[in-house]
Protein backbone atom coordinates (compact mmCIF):
# COMPACT_ATOMS: atom_id res chain seq x y z
CA UNK A 1 0.00 0.00 0.00
CA UNK A 2 2.65 2.30 1.04
CA UNK A 3 4.75 1.94 -2.61
CA UNK A 4 1.21 2.30 -4.51
CA UNK A 5 0.12 5.24 -2.24
CA UNK A 6 3.98 6.16 -3.19
CA UNK A 7 3.15 5.98 -6.85
CA UNK A 8 -0.57 7.66 -6.29
CA UNK A 9 1.03 11.03 -4.32
CA UNK A 10 3.37 11.40 -8.10
CA UNK A 11 0.45 10.83 -10.07
CA UNK A 12 -2.01 12.64 -8.16
CA UNK A 13 -0.91 14.92 -4.85
CA UNK A 14 -4.26 16.57 -4.51
CA UNK A 15 -5.73 14.17 -3.01
CA UNK A 16 -4.05 12.57 0.01
CA UNK A 17 -4.96 8.61 0.19
CA UNK A 18 -5.05 9.09 4.04
CA UNK A 19 -8.56 10.62 3.54
CA UNK A 20 -10.15 7.28 4.58
CA UNK A 21 -13.70 8.37 4.93
CA UNK A 22 -13.73 9.24 1.38
CA UNK A 23 -11.66 5.87 0.53
CA UNK A 24 -14.04 4.03 2.12
CA UNK A 25 -16.46 5.30 0.76
CA UNK A 26 -15.45 4.76 -2.69
CA UNK A 27 -14.94 1.52 -2.01
CA UNK A 28 -18.20 0.45 -0.21
CA UNK A 29 -20.80 2.77 -2.14
CA UNK A 30 -19.52 3.16 -6.00
CA UNK A 31 -20.06 5.98 -7.83
CA UNK A 32 -22.89 6.19 -10.25
CA UNK A 33 -25.11 3.77 -8.76
CA UNK A 34 -28.97 3.33 -8.58
CA UNK A 35 -29.70 5.77 -5.98
CA UNK A 36 -32.97 8.42 -5.25
CA UNK A 37 -32.25 11.55 -6.68
CA UNK A 38 -33.94 15.04 -5.71
CA UNK A 39 -36.63 16.50 -7.98
CA UNK A 40 -38.64 19.38 -6.90
CA UNK A 41 -41.19 21.61 -9.04
CA UNK A 42 -43.79 24.37 -7.92
CA UNK A 43 -47.39 24.74 -9.74
CA UNK A 44 -46.64 28.25 -10.76
CA UNK A 45 -44.05 27.05 -13.29
CA UNK A 46 -46.66 25.45 -14.93
CA UNK A 47 -49.00 27.75 -14.45
CA UNK A 48 -51.21 25.43 -12.62
CA UNK A 49 -50.89 27.21 -9.40
CA UNK A 50 -54.36 28.77 -10.47
CA UNK A 51 -56.33 25.55 -10.14
CA UNK A 52 -53.77 23.65 -7.84
CA UNK A 53 -54.22 25.54 -4.46
CA UNK A 54 -51.62 23.15 -2.42
CA UNK A 55 -49.12 22.27 -2.11
CA UNK A 56 -47.54 25.01 -3.40
CA UNK A 57 -44.22 22.53 -4.05
CA UNK A 58 -44.13 18.89 -5.20
CA UNK A 59 -41.03 16.58 -4.83
CA UNK A 60 -41.73 13.63 -6.79
CA UNK A 61 -38.02 12.79 -6.59
CA UNK A 62 -36.97 10.22 -9.63
CA UNK A 63 -34.31 7.45 -9.33
CA UNK A 64 -31.62 6.97 -11.93
CA UNK A 65 -28.02 5.02 -11.50
CA UNK A 66 -26.42 1.62 -12.45
CA UNK A 67 -27.55 -1.25 -11.38
CA UNK A 68 -24.41 -3.37 -9.79
CA UNK A 69 -24.33 -7.33 -11.38
CA UNK A 70 -25.17 -9.06 -8.20
CA UNK A 71 -27.57 -6.93 -7.04
CA UNK A 72 -29.71 -8.84 -4.29
CA UNK A 73 -28.68 -8.09 -0.79
CA UNK A 74 -28.45 -4.68 -1.40
CA UNK A 75 -31.34 -3.23 -3.10
CA UNK A 76 -33.70 -6.35 -1.65
CA UNK A 77 -34.27 -7.41 -5.77
CA UNK A 78 -35.95 -10.28 -6.53
CA UNK A 79 -33.67 -13.31 -7.33
CA UNK A 80 -34.75 -13.03 -10.55
CA UNK A 81 -32.81 -9.48 -11.63
CA UNK A 82 -29.48 -11.46 -10.81
CA UNK A 83 -31.32 -14.00 -13.33
CA UNK A 84 -31.89 -11.13 -15.99
CA UNK A 85 -28.60 -10.23 -15.57
CA UNK A 86 -26.93 -13.33 -15.83
CA UNK A 87 -29.18 -13.61 -19.36
CA UNK A 88 -27.56 -10.04 -20.59
CA UNK A 89 -24.28 -11.20 -19.48
CA UNK A 90 -24.04 -14.63 -20.52
CA UNK A 91 -26.93 -15.47 -23.22
CA UNK A 92 -28.60 -12.63 -25.29
CA UNK A 93 -27.64 -9.05 -24.57
CA UNK A 94 -30.59 -7.90 -26.23
CA UNK A 95 -32.30 -9.03 -23.11
CA UNK A 96 -31.81 -5.28 -21.23
CA UNK A 97 -29.63 -5.19 -18.18
CA UNK A 98 -31.69 -4.72 -14.61
CA UNK A 99 -33.11 -0.65 -14.33
CA UNK A 100 -32.85 1.58 -11.34
CA UNK A 101 -36.09 2.11 -10.31
CA UNK A 102 -38.74 3.20 -7.26
CA UNK A 103 -39.47 0.49 -5.08
CA UNK A 104 -41.65 2.26 -2.63
CA UNK A 105 -43.50 5.71 -2.70
CA UNK A 106 -45.50 7.96 -0.37
CA UNK A 107 -48.75 9.72 -0.99
CA UNK A 108 -49.63 13.43 -1.52
CA UNK A 109 -52.33 15.62 -0.52
CA UNK A 110 -53.64 17.88 -2.98
CA UNK A 111 -56.36 20.51 -2.86
CA UNK A 112 -58.39 21.56 -6.04
CA UNK A 113 -60.57 23.89 -7.50
CA UNK A 114 -62.83 22.08 -9.61
CA UNK A 115 -64.37 23.45 -12.84
CA UNK A 116 -67.50 23.80 -11.31
CA UNK A 117 -66.43 26.16 -8.29
CA UNK A 118 -65.95 23.37 -5.82
CA UNK A 119 -62.95 22.91 -3.97
CA UNK A 120 -61.83 19.27 -3.09
CA UNK A 121 -58.82 17.85 -1.21
CA UNK A 122 -57.64 14.40 -2.07
CA UNK A 123 -54.79 12.22 -1.30
CA UNK A 124 -53.29 10.69 -3.93
CA UNK A 125 -51.33 7.04 -3.74
CA UNK A 126 -47.79 6.68 -5.15
CA UNK A 127 -46.88 10.13 -5.64
CA UNK A 128 -42.99 10.87 -3.82
CA UNK A 129 -41.00 8.25 -4.71
CA UNK A 130 -38.97 7.19 -1.52
CA UNK A 131 -36.75 4.14 -1.82
CA UNK A 132 -34.99 2.96 -5.33
CA UNK A 133 -34.69 -0.71 -6.65
CA UNK A 134 -32.73 -2.73 -9.22
CA UNK A 135 -35.00 -5.37 -11.17
CA UNK B 1 -56.89 18.63 -25.88
CA UNK B 2 -58.15 19.92 -29.23
CA UNK B 3 -59.80 16.11 -29.38
CA UNK B 4 -61.67 17.01 -26.11
CA UNK B 5 -65.08 16.60 -27.73
CA UNK B 6 -64.26 13.03 -28.67
CA UNK B 7 -63.54 12.18 -25.29
CA UNK B 8 -66.55 10.40 -23.68
CA UNK B 9 -66.94 10.09 -19.76
CA UNK B 10 -66.34 6.79 -18.31
CA UNK B 11 -69.83 6.23 -16.10
CA UNK B 12 -68.01 4.46 -13.24
CA UNK B 13 -65.46 5.90 -13.05
CA UNK B 14 -65.93 9.63 -13.99
CA UNK B 15 -62.50 9.20 -16.50
CA UNK B 16 -62.62 10.37 -19.27
CA UNK B 17 -61.85 8.01 -21.96
CA UNK B 18 -61.17 8.26 -25.44
CA UNK B 19 -63.60 6.08 -27.89
CA UNK B 20 -61.80 3.16 -30.07
CA UNK B 21 -62.04 5.30 -33.11
CA UNK B 22 -60.99 8.21 -31.65
CA UNK B 23 -57.56 7.12 -29.90
CA UNK B 24 -55.34 8.15 -33.61
CA UNK B 25 -56.45 11.71 -33.12
CA UNK B 26 -55.49 11.78 -29.56
CA UNK B 27 -52.29 13.95 -28.86
CA UNK B 28 -49.27 11.66 -29.52
CA UNK B 29 -48.80 11.75 -25.81
CA UNK B 30 -51.95 10.52 -25.33
CA UNK B 31 -51.67 7.38 -28.10
CA UNK B 32 -51.71 4.14 -25.64
CA UNK B 33 -51.18 1.04 -27.47
CA UNK B 34 -54.61 -0.37 -26.92
CA UNK B 35 -53.62 -3.03 -24.60
CA UNK B 36 -52.32 0.20 -22.20
CA UNK B 37 -55.41 2.06 -23.29
CA UNK B 38 -57.38 0.60 -20.20
CA UNK B 39 -54.20 2.02 -17.72
CA UNK B 40 -54.47 5.52 -19.13
CA UNK B 41 -58.31 5.24 -17.75
CA UNK B 42 -56.86 4.66 -14.61
CA UNK B 43 -54.09 7.37 -14.54
CA UNK B 44 -55.47 9.31 -11.43
CA UNK B 45 -57.53 11.66 -12.08
CA UNK B 46 -54.84 14.71 -11.46
CA UNK B 47 -52.41 12.79 -13.60
CA UNK B 48 -54.85 12.81 -16.38
CA UNK B 49 -56.29 16.73 -15.57
CA UNK B 50 -52.84 17.25 -15.46
CA UNK B 51 -51.84 16.11 -19.10
CA UNK B 52 -55.01 17.48 -20.39
CA UNK B 53 -54.47 20.84 -19.48
CA UNK B 54 -50.78 20.52 -19.34
CA UNK B 55 -51.25 20.88 -23.16
CA UNK B 56 -53.60 23.58 -22.98
CA UNK B 57 -52.65 27.16 -21.93
CA UNK B 58 -54.82 28.33 -19.37
CA UNK B 59 -56.55 31.27 -20.79
CA UNK B 60 -58.41 29.23 -23.24
CA UNK B 61 -60.00 27.07 -21.03
CA UNK B 62 -63.76 27.28 -20.20
CA UNK B 63 -64.10 30.14 -17.49
CA UNK B 64 -63.83 28.32 -14.13
CA UNK B 65 -65.96 29.01 -11.16
CA UNK B 66 -64.08 31.14 -8.93
CA UNK B 67 -64.91 29.72 -5.28
CA UNK B 68 -65.85 31.74 -1.94
CA UNK B 69 -63.11 32.92 -0.43
CA UNK B 70 -64.60 31.83 2.64
CA UNK B 71 -64.56 28.30 1.64
CA UNK B 72 -61.15 28.19 0.22
CA UNK B 73 -59.69 29.72 3.98
CA UNK B 74 -61.86 26.92 5.39
CA UNK B 75 -60.39 24.57 3.04
CA UNK B 76 -57.01 25.98 3.31
CA UNK B 77 -56.70 25.12 6.95
CA UNK B 78 -58.39 21.57 6.49
CA UNK B 79 -55.28 21.20 3.89
CA UNK B 80 -53.01 22.14 6.76
CA UNK B 81 -54.57 19.86 9.30
CA UNK B 82 -54.12 17.31 7.10
CA UNK B 83 -51.12 17.35 5.36
CA UNK B 84 -47.41 18.03 6.25
CA UNK B 85 -45.57 21.04 4.35
CA UNK B 86 -44.16 18.70 1.63
CA UNK B 87 -48.11 18.00 0.99
CA UNK B 88 -47.76 14.20 2.90
CA UNK B 89 -50.75 13.17 4.63
CA UNK B 90 -50.21 13.22 8.08
CA UNK B 91 -50.87 9.87 9.31
CA UNK B 92 -51.08 10.54 13.62
CA UNK B 93 -54.85 11.58 12.76
CA UNK B 94 -56.64 8.49 12.14
CA UNK B 95 -59.10 10.18 9.60
CA UNK B 96 -60.42 7.55 7.57
CA UNK B 97 -61.81 10.03 4.43
CA UNK B 98 -58.97 10.71 1.85
CA UNK B 99 -61.36 13.23 0.17
CA UNK B 100 -63.26 16.08 1.40
CA UNK B 101 -65.47 18.15 -1.20
CA UNK B 102 -66.73 21.26 -0.34
CA UNK B 103 -69.91 23.08 -2.53
CA UNK B 104 -70.65 25.88 -2.19
CA UNK B 105 -75.23 26.60 -3.22
CA UNK B 106 -75.73 27.30 -7.24
CA UNK B 107 -79.02 28.58 -6.51
CA UNK B 108 -81.12 30.12 -3.47
CA UNK B 109 -84.16 31.85 -2.87
CA UNK B 110 -84.10 33.51 0.46
CA UNK B 111 -87.37 34.43 2.12
CA UNK B 112 -87.01 36.54 5.29
CA UNK B 113 -89.52 37.13 7.65
CA UNK B 114 -91.14 40.35 8.70
CA UNK B 115 -91.14 39.01 12.38
CA UNK B 116 -88.48 41.26 14.17
CA UNK B 117 -88.74 39.58 17.72
CA UNK B 118 -86.44 36.83 16.13
CA UNK B 119 -83.68 36.31 13.77
CA UNK B 120 -85.26 34.09 11.33
CA UNK B 121 -82.89 33.80 8.26
CA UNK B 122 -85.25 31.00 5.49
CA UNK B 123 -83.03 30.43 2.23
CA UNK B 124 -83.87 27.62 -0.60
CA UNK B 125 -80.42 25.97 -1.41
CA UNK B 126 -79.28 23.84 -4.38
CA UNK B 127 -76.11 22.01 -4.34
CA UNK B 128 -75.23 20.37 -7.64
CA UNK B 129 -73.05 17.20 -6.69
CA UNK B 130 -72.05 16.25 -10.35
CA UNK B 131 -68.05 16.12 -9.05
CA UNK B 132 -68.60 12.90 -6.77
CA UNK B 133 -67.72 10.04 -8.60
CA UNK B 134 -69.50 6.33 -8.11
CA UNK B 135 -65.99 5.76 -6.20
CA UNK B 136 -66.46 7.87 -3.58
CA UNK B 137 -68.36 7.26 -0.83
CA UNK B 138 -70.19 9.14 1.60
CA UNK B 139 -68.80 9.37 5.69
CA UNK B 140 -70.01 12.30 6.96
CA UNK B 141 -71.76 15.51 5.89
CA UNK B 142 -71.81 18.79 6.92
CA UNK B 143 -73.74 21.84 6.82
CA UNK B 144 -70.77 24.90 6.82
CA UNK B 145 -72.05 28.08 8.35
CA UNK B 146 -69.60 30.78 8.56
CA UNK B 147 -70.30 33.41 11.29
CA UNK B 148 -68.87 36.53 10.74
CA UNK B 149 -70.26 38.97 13.68
CA UNK B 150 -68.12 42.52 14.06
CA UNK B 151 -67.78 42.02 17.55
CA UNK B 152 -67.11 38.36 19.96
CA UNK B 153 -70.74 37.72 21.28
CA UNK B 154 -70.48 37.31 25.07
CA UNK B 155 -73.16 34.60 25.97
CA UNK B 156 -74.09 31.81 24.62
CA UNK B 157 -76.54 31.54 21.14
CA UNK B 158 -79.33 29.09 20.51
CA UNK B 159 -80.26 28.45 17.46
CA UNK B 160 -83.18 26.01 15.90
CA UNK B 161 -81.97 25.14 12.00
CA UNK B 162 -84.82 23.48 10.47
CA UNK B 163 -83.80 21.56 7.15
CA UNK B 164 -86.08 20.24 4.67
CA UNK B 165 -85.45 18.42 1.23
CA UNK B 166 -87.02 19.45 -1.77
CA UNK B 167 -88.33 17.27 -4.60
CA UNK B 168 -88.71 19.34 -7.93
CA UNK B 169 -92.23 19.07 -9.53
CA UNK B 170 -91.25 19.71 -12.59
CA UNK B 171 -88.11 20.70 -14.18
CA UNK B 172 -86.58 23.86 -14.24
CA UNK B 173 -88.47 24.84 -10.75
CA UNK B 174 -86.72 27.09 -8.74
CA UNK B 175 -88.27 26.81 -5.60
CA UNK B 176 -89.97 23.12 -5.20
CA UNK B 177 -92.16 22.81 -2.69
CA UNK B 178 -90.41 20.97 0.40
CA UNK B 179 -91.13 16.70 1.41
CA UNK B 180 -89.47 16.06 4.51
CA UNK B 181 -87.93 17.96 7.23
CA UNK B 182 -85.95 17.73 10.27
CA UNK B 183 -85.03 20.15 12.97
CA UNK B 184 -81.80 20.45 14.84
CA UNK B 185 -81.31 22.70 18.15
CA UNK B 186 -77.72 24.36 18.26
CA UNK B 187 -76.40 25.91 21.59
CA UNK B 188 -72.88 27.38 20.85
CA UNK B 189 -70.22 30.68 21.53
CA UNK B 190 -69.52 32.33 18.79
CA UNK B 191 -66.11 34.10 19.12
CA UNK B 192 -65.48 37.37 15.91
CA UNK B 193 -65.18 34.54 13.45
CA UNK B 194 -66.56 31.23 14.09
CA UNK B 195 -67.31 28.27 11.65
CA UNK B 196 -70.25 26.30 12.38
CA UNK B 197 -70.49 22.53 11.47
CA UNK B 198 -74.17 21.05 11.54
CA UNK B 199 -73.75 17.47 11.04
CA UNK B 200 -76.62 16.55 8.15
CA UNK B 201 -75.11 12.97 7.72
CA UNK B 202 -78.34 11.04 8.10
CA UNK B 203 -80.22 13.13 6.74
CA UNK B 204 -78.69 13.55 3.40
CA UNK B 205 -77.42 9.93 3.28
CA UNK B 206 -80.05 8.45 1.32
CA UNK B 207 -79.86 11.15 -1.55
CA UNK B 208 -76.26 10.87 -1.53
CA UNK B 209 -75.91 7.36 -1.67
CA UNK B 210 -78.70 7.14 -4.85
CA UNK B 211 -75.90 9.42 -6.13
CA UNK B 212 -78.53 12.70 -7.03
CA UNK B 213 -77.13 15.13 -8.78
CA UNK B 214 -78.49 17.59 -7.23
CA UNK B 215 -79.65 18.35 -3.61
CA UNK B 216 -82.19 20.58 -2.44
CA UNK B 217 -82.68 22.30 0.64
CA UNK B 218 -84.49 24.54 2.58
CA UNK B 219 -82.56 25.86 5.70
CA UNK B 220 -84.65 27.73 8.00
CA UNK B 221 -81.89 28.75 10.73
CA UNK B 222 -83.02 30.78 13.96
CA UNK B 223 -80.66 32.30 16.55
CA UNK B 224 -81.35 34.07 20.04
CA UNK B 225 -79.01 34.85 22.56
CA UNK B 226 -79.12 33.16 25.73
CA UNK B 227 -78.43 30.05 27.20
CA UNK B 228 -82.03 28.11 27.73
CA UNK B 229 -80.87 26.14 30.98
CA UNK B 230 -81.41 29.35 32.83
CA UNK B 231 -83.53 31.92 31.17
CA UNK B 232 -87.08 30.55 30.30
CA UNK B 233 -87.81 32.98 27.47
CA UNK B 234 -85.06 33.94 25.13
CA UNK B 235 -84.48 37.79 23.82
CA UNK B 236 -82.27 39.97 22.36
CA UNK B 237 -82.49 38.73 18.69
CA UNK B 238 -78.94 38.75 17.16
CA UNK B 239 -77.87 40.84 14.39
CA UNK B 240 -76.09 38.85 12.46
CA UNK B 241 -75.22 38.46 8.61
CA UNK B 242 -75.85 34.65 7.79
CA UNK B 243 -74.06 33.52 4.97
CA UNK B 244 -75.67 30.90 3.41
CA UNK B 245 -73.87 27.29 4.48
CA UNK B 246 -71.60 25.31 2.33
CA UNK B 247 -72.13 22.00 2.14
CA UNK B 248 -68.91 19.66 3.13
CA UNK B 249 -68.97 16.01 1.84
CA UNK B 250 -66.38 13.76 3.58
CA UNK B 251 -65.70 10.67 1.05
CA UNK B 252 -63.46 7.57 1.19
CA UNK B 253 -62.26 7.04 -2.82
CA UNK B 254 -62.18 2.83 -3.17
CA UNK B 255 -60.12 4.26 -6.77
CA UNK B 256 -57.27 2.62 -6.92
CA UNK B 257 -55.21 5.93 -7.32
CA UNK B 258 -56.82 7.27 -4.00
CA UNK B 259 -54.85 7.14 -0.88
CA UNK B 260 -55.55 3.65 1.06
CA UNK B 261 -54.28 5.07 4.50
CA UNK B 262 -54.81 1.56 6.37
CA UNK B 263 -53.24 -0.52 3.36
CA UNK B 264 -50.68 1.49 3.31
CA UNK B 265 -50.30 0.85 7.40
CA UNK B 266 -51.22 -3.10 6.85
CA UNK B 267 -47.97 -3.11 4.28
CA UNK B 268 -45.67 -1.24 6.36
CA UNK B 269 -46.15 -3.78 9.66
CA UNK B 270 -46.51 -6.78 7.79
CA UNK B 271 -42.77 -5.86 5.87
CA UNK B 272 -41.02 -4.89 8.89
CA UNK B 273 -37.19 -5.83 6.91
CA UNK B 274 -36.55 -3.59 4.70
CA UNK B 275 -34.14 -3.85 1.44
CA UNK B 276 -30.78 -2.03 2.50
CA UNK B 277 -30.74 1.72 0.38
CA UNK B 278 -28.20 3.81 -0.34
CA UNK B 279 -29.83 6.81 -0.09
CA UNK B 280 -28.15 9.94 -0.86
CA UNK B 281 -31.35 11.24 -0.22
CA UNK B 282 -32.79 9.55 3.10
CA UNK B 283 -36.81 10.17 2.79
CA UNK B 284 -38.67 8.43 5.10
CA UNK B 285 -42.43 7.40 3.86
CA UNK B 286 -43.56 10.44 6.25
CA UNK B 287 -41.43 12.91 4.32
CA UNK B 288 -39.23 13.92 6.77
CA UNK B 289 -35.26 13.50 5.79
CA UNK B 290 -33.51 11.66 8.53
CA UNK B 291 -30.07 12.69 8.27
CA UNK B 292 -26.68 10.34 7.86
CA UNK B 293 -26.40 7.20 5.88
CA UNK B 294 -28.60 4.56 6.35
CA UNK B 295 -26.16 2.52 7.09
CA UNK B 296 -25.21 4.73 9.73
CA UNK B 297 -28.96 4.47 10.76
CA UNK B 298 -28.30 0.79 10.94
CA UNK B 299 -25.76 0.99 13.12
Amino acid sequence: ARQRRDEHLKEAPATPPYNLSDYFKRFLFPQNECELHNFRLSFSQLKWDRWIIAPHRYSPQYCKGDCPRVVGHRYGSPVHTMVQNIIYEKLDSSVPKPSCVPAEYSPLSVLTIEPDGSIVYKEYEDMIATKCTCR
Amino acid sequence: PHSRDHVVSDETSGFLVAPEGAASELNPLLQLPKSMRRGYALLPPLLKVLSDRGNQDWGSEAPRLQPDSRALRYMKRLYKMSATKEGIPKDNNSHLYNTVRLFTPCSECKHRHRDLKKDVHSVDLLFNLDRVTALEHLLKSVLLYSFDTPAPIPSPIVCVCRLSVKEQEFSGQVCPSASHSVAFRLHFQVRKRKWVEVDVTSFLQPLIATHRRDIHMAVNFTCLMGDPQHTTKLENPINMALVPPSLLLYLNDTSEQAYHRWNSLRHRRRNPARPRQRNSLRVSPMGDRGTGSTQGKRA
